[in-house]
């Protein structure tokens, strides 16, 4: 699963990923 | 005790929401009452206003890198388009601020007291399917019977020009207005939200969590606390809480059609690439 969500899995790891990849 | 605990843990949730939410109830009521020393919204009634209300659209900028390549992908376009390439640029900014309320909405997920200690994929479950859910109840307070607030409160867009949009844009957007102008009966305020959408988030029979009892445990939890806070917020609304919990089931099927018109968008529109981490989200969810 956290395979296939890489963004949400590093939004959960790290609140300063950006969403605008 | 045990009620000074569950008032705490309103008050602990009430502050996460206030803290990671930038445009609350409160304020959208203000702007939309014209109750505020702010100036008015920007009103969005046609496409000729939606070109020119693009000046205000606080969107997170989009790095020059991938603005260049969203250009060429997207179709990115400049002013004096047509009123289809003016859609699909709006559905695009949409996008941007839907992925940017979907950290704002993990980022509060995160300060729910044992969220973080759940299993990882279940973290990632319970945000892939309460995530939707959680960004419509975060609409209502934006909305009225004419209209919606967007871009933080800066623009008034209304209801008629959304319904007024080539199929299926403007099928997308009524029926969270039927929902909204409901559940603002209600009358919840930002520290009642705030539980609300901790209970969304704690969703036991999300489809795949590996570890239920946890969740379940926690959710009971709030579900006390916004118990309590109703009754003493709401003295006089016989049913509140009942009221409330029942709008969960409205929510599954809004975002069951939500999905379905981003699905028939992406067949549809040659134009209109969808956010990865929308993607994410909406990929195999119903």
């Amino acid at each position: 699963l956290k395979e296939k969500h890489k963004i949400l899995h590093r939004l959960l790891q790290n609140s300063t990923t950006p969403v605008d990849l | 005790p045990e009620s000074a605990d569950l008032r705490a843990l309103a008050k602990h949730l009430y502050e996460s929401y206030l803290k990671y939410f930038p445009l609350t109830k409160a304020k959208a009521r203000a702007i939309l009452s014209g109750k505020t020393s702010d100036s008015s919204p920007f009103v969005i009634h046609d496409m000729r206003s939606l070109s020119e209300g693009e000046q205000f659209i606080n969107c997170r900028q989009i790095p020059p890198s991938l603005a260049n390549q969203q250009q060429s992908d997207c179709g990115l376009l400049h002013p004096g388009d047509s009123a289809e390439e003016v859609e699909v640029r709006f559905f695009q900014r949409c996008q941007s601020r839907s992925a940017e309320a979907v950290r704002e909405v993990t980022e509060f997920a995160k300060s729910i007291p044992g969220f973080m200690e759940l299993d990882l994929n279940d973290q990632v479950t319970l945000l892939k399917y309460g995530v939707i859910e959680v960004l419509i109840i975060m609409m209502a307070p934006l909305m009225n019977k004419d209209g919606t607030l967007i871009a933080y409160g800066q623009i008034f867009m209304t209801r008629e020009f959304l319904k007024s949009l080539r199929k299926p844009f403007c099928q997308m957007m009524e029926p969270k207005f039927e929902f909204s102008v409901k559940f603002n009966m209600l009358e919840m305020d930002d520290s009642d939200m705030a539980l609300f959408l901790a209970v969304i988030i704690l969703s036991g029979d999300r489809p795949g969590l590996l570890n239920v009892k946890p969740i379940e445990d926690l959710q009971e939890t709030v579900l006390h606390s916004l118990e309590l806070q109703l009754k003493m917020n709401h003295p006089d609304s016989l049913q509140l809480f009942a009221k409330v919990l029942q709008k969960m089931t409205d929510l599954r099927q809004l975002v069951s059609d939500h999905v379905h018109f981003i699905q028939l968008l992406k067949k549809t529109e040659v134009d209109i690439c969808l956010h990865p981490l929308l993607q994410e989200i909406i990929r195999d969810l119903y």
